[in-house]
């Protein structure tokens, strides 16, 4: 039975598609089965990997996970595509509790296949992402070293606690990634001693460095290590597997 | 009876805050008496202000808004807060079609005191934005240079154009803004030129180029104006206040 990780926070941009996409795909380059699930309406994380929108989402069809997961070129990497049909991302934003539940069990049950499974969530604590956390063994917060991206922080912290007490009790603090992380500048250090002033080990040692080969790599449909190998961000992310890893 | 400004665009991160509150800040020093509303349950606008979120929220207390508007430091520059509280977060994001027409009706009669309204949304299509659009004059939609930006944009025109049908044709589009532009990057020239030969005049002529300060300023709840009077993220706001007031 695969570990599931949610990738998640409320803030846009902090590149939470960017950690679960590069996250899966450094999983999969160390042979485990890896599973990248798309839970945002956007379905960046799909389109990363070279994919398209499914018309219905998997997890609104109610069939076995397993006839919705599409392979990709990468090896040991499988996608469960994400729907922009309003229809179904309504109907999963408006599940209730027990509703949420169900859709996290079914997220659960029908991926006994993996080792490995990271959740793409929008930017919103709402119930995709609220379902997501149903579903998770951990929780991994990209963090942008920048001043609106410490204000959203407590609230996902005390959703998180939320759902440990109501309806997770297995959910672990994963990390807090610091991303798009820029030595030269001023307010990355002061947001830095900030964030692990007060998370303090919750802060994963690994920082992901601003490095355009990211954000290059998803037009071309390549992950970081199949674009730019030897790039800063591919490093990052690999370090960060292991790390990912070396937890479970 | 002021112009209200919708600012939108479901990708997170791209910038929305950052316009909604220079655009204000910069239709304030021109002199004109100028209403920021912060729609989005980060309370990111209402904080980049020196406010603090307001325990409900103004929208949904249905008491008259002008009874929840606070002055900030900066004159002719008003604020109606955020919250925080999922009650009412979820209360508002819950509405259908015809409370979303009353919250933007309340919207719309209790202003008419100002000249210029910006309405700074969360990074999403769901009820929040889509009762800021109803309300609204004009949208305008930052955009980073970058693969995903693109990816989401088509569908939030779809759902502008599906709101001037059913809910408020008065609605125009306003501009596409480019958004931390980067000059040295391929990717930034790439993307650019394939917005502007697809999107042609929506798309504004100045571009908002990547400046530390912008992302500064909000930790010492200054405006770009006040904080960085000379930087090049000045200058870009300034053009562009310049270019919205012109439209109108
Ligand atoms: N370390 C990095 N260096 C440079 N660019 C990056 C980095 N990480 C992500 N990006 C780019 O920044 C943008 C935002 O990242 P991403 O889309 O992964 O964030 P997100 O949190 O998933 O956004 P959303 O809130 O919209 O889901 C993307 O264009 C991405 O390619
Ligand atoms: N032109 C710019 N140059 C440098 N930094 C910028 C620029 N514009 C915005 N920023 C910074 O980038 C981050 C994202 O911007 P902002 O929060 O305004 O985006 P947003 O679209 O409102 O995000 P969300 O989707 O979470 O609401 C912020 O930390 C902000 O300070
Ligand atoms: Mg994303
Ligand atoms: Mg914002």
């Amino acid at each position: 039975m695969g570990v599931i990780h949610c990738v998640a926070n409320q803030k846009g941009g902090v590149g939470k598609t960017t950690t679960a996409v590069s996250l899966a795909a450094g999983c999969a380059l160390a042979g485990l089965r890896t599973l990248l699930v798309d839970l945002d309406p956007q379905c960046n994380a799909t389109s990363a990997l070279g994919q398209a929108p499914a018309a219905r989402h998997p997890l609104v069809e109610r069939t076995p996970l397993r006839d919705s997961v599409l392979e990709t070129k990468f090896e040991n990497l499988s996608l469960l595509p994400g729907s922009r049909s309003f229809k179904d991302v309504d109907a999963l934003a408006h599940v209730d509790d027990s509703q949420s539940r169900q859709v996290a069990e079914h997220l659960m049950t029908n991926v006994g296949l993996f080792d490995q499974i990271f959740v793409d969530c929008p930017p919103s604590l709402g119930a995709l992402t609220q379902t997501a956390l149903t579903a998770a063994d951990d929780v991994l917060m990209p963090l942008q070293c920048e001043y609106f991206a410490m204000e959203g922080l407590t609230q996902m912290i005390e959703l998180i606690r939320e759902v440990i007490k109501n309806s997770n009790n297995r959910l672990a603090f994963g990390h807090i990634v610091l991303t798009m992380y820029e030595c030269s500048l001023e307010l990355t250090h002061e947001v830095e001693r900030e964030v692990r002033d007060f998370f303090g080990e919750v802060v994963s040692p690994t920082v992901v460095p601003r490095d355009v080969a990211l954000a290059e790599a998803p037009s071309h449909g390549e992950t970081i290590f199949s674009y730019a190998p030897r790039s800063r961000g591919a490093r990052a992310y690999l370090e960060l597997t292991q790390e990912v890893l070396g937890r479970d």
